[in-house]
């Protein structure tokens, strides 16, 4: 089962709307998956209309009131389920604070069963807390969305300290598969000039004993469309809700490009 | 002294680009201001350019080791002086957890001295935590930057309690002065609808005691302007960087409808 950390620490950058549709997408290509939803502010949750059911049954109460992690999932479609957050979440990071191996406690509840899907997707939230430990200890991969704008190479630094530490300390599976460029404004010099000074940082690490020695820049990128803006209010992946739109195809050729790194070629 | 905080728990929608931009735009109008960087990422302190001499003398140690707070200013310009953040501040949110009236330590600080400023702005982080905490109990008036994507309602509801619960216990004084709608989208439904529900939303609450029963829609839209993205990587305002641009224009009108708000016209 691939466990893959959709995470940056940068607000806003398109981490949940890619959780959302490229999980979709991976769906459409026949992968089971599972989505968890690791924000407070539960936006994965609700794209999904799952609000109302999150109360009570979602990843606080796995990570704090020993709910059995069964009981969290809940199906939204045949091919997708997703583990809710709500806004107790928000009290995770202090409650958890002195707790004993509080960045695996997902990672502990996942191994400790078979579970019937092929890729499960983390959606972090925008900070580099208990939460988004726990989806870095617990994943083979990471895929970083990027909003190719200025600040986006110091984020990228400071996000692989963090998972150069829990690669060294608490998860040496885990690697960087790459960066998704979100908002990608089309024409733009400065997306061009981004996605260029990400590409040398990359580079530069080829070849090195680094966790992101071989994480490329995703070709396809996912370009500013505002169909991927109006989706969440019908509660629906860009798939069902526009799925002849430039943000349809570009997380489609996404997923395919993703399975295309998983299998190896 | 006003003090006036830039707030949203939602990520990466236009408090930094707002707190560098309009408050370049009150000092283009003859404002002495105070920046004051509360997010740990640091992006106001990067945008001024100061990350260098943030070291040691920022926020953070204004907050946990007792430094003056005259000591973390620093002049950017005649007119625009910053309190930067560094990447230390992270830790204040676990380290100030049991500290007894860990909500007002910037404000007692501030309340301490007479200072040249005229007006204060805060730029928050993307969470409602110790550090926005500090701003709202510090603040008089409330201006909340606005993404009008899906969510924008159900996040100034959730902002909304947090403003009430502190007006109530903590800061008698604090208002909303409304919201500004940034990375505006002009030509999309969407940008109009979202406008529109929270017109409706702040309309509900007029003539009760509510801390928003003045709020308002500012008429000056920030559109979206990639000069508004690119300005940070120069270490310049967009006045200085783009002066005929719509980012300018529009961030320079929502400079005098905010000085006519806070004349009372
Ligand atoms: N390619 C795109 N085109 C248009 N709008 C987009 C695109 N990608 C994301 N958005 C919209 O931009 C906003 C921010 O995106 P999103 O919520 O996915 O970012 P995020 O990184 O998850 O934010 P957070 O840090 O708050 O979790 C959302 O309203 C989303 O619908
Ligand atoms: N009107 C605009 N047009 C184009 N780009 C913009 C505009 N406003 C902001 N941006 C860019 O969008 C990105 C997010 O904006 P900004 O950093 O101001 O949001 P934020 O709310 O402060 O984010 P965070 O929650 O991370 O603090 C930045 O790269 C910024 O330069
Ligand atoms: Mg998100
Ligand atoms: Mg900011």
């Amino acid at each position: 089962m691939e466990c893959i950390a959709i995470i940056n620490q940068k607000g806003g950058v398109g981490k949940t709307s890619t959780a959302v549709n490229l999980g979709a997408g991976l769906a459409q290509r026949g992968k089971r998956m599972l989505l968890i939803d690791l924000d407070p502010q539960g936006h994965l949750t609700t794209h999904f209309g799952l609000d109302g059911d999150a109360a009570g049954r979602g990843v606080y109460e796995v990570l704090t009131q020993n709910l059995p992690i069964e009981e969290a999932i809940h199906p939204y479609s045949p091919t997708i389920s997703v583990i809710p957050s709500n806004v107790d979440l928000a009290a995770a990071e202090v409650e958890l604070v002195s707790v004993v191996g509080r960045e695996v406690i997902l990672r502990d509840l996942l191994a400790a069963k078979n579970w019937p899907y092929d890729i499960v997707m983390l959606d972090c939230p925008p900070s580099l807390g208990i939460l988004s430990l726990n989806a870095l200890c617990m994943s083979t991969r990471v895929l970083i969305p990027v909003q190719p704008h200025f600040l986006a190479l110091q984020g990228a630094g400071k996000l692989f300290e963090t998972i150069a530490l829990v690669n060294h300390r608490l998860n040496p599976k885990l690697s960087v598969a790459g960066m998704v460029m979100c908002l990608y404004d089309a024409g733009t010099r400065l997306s061009a000039e981004v996605v260029d000074d990400l590409a040398k940082f990359l580079d530069s690490s080829r070849g090195t004993k680094v966790p992101w020695s071989n994480a490329r820049i995703f070709k396809n990128v996912i370009r500013r469309n505002v169909k991927l803006a109006e989706c969440p209010s019908y509660g629906q992946s860009i798939f069902e809700y526009a799925p002849r739109s430039n943000g349809a195809t570009d997380y489609l050729a996404l997923a395919d490009e993703l399975l295309e790194v998983i299998d190896g070629r």
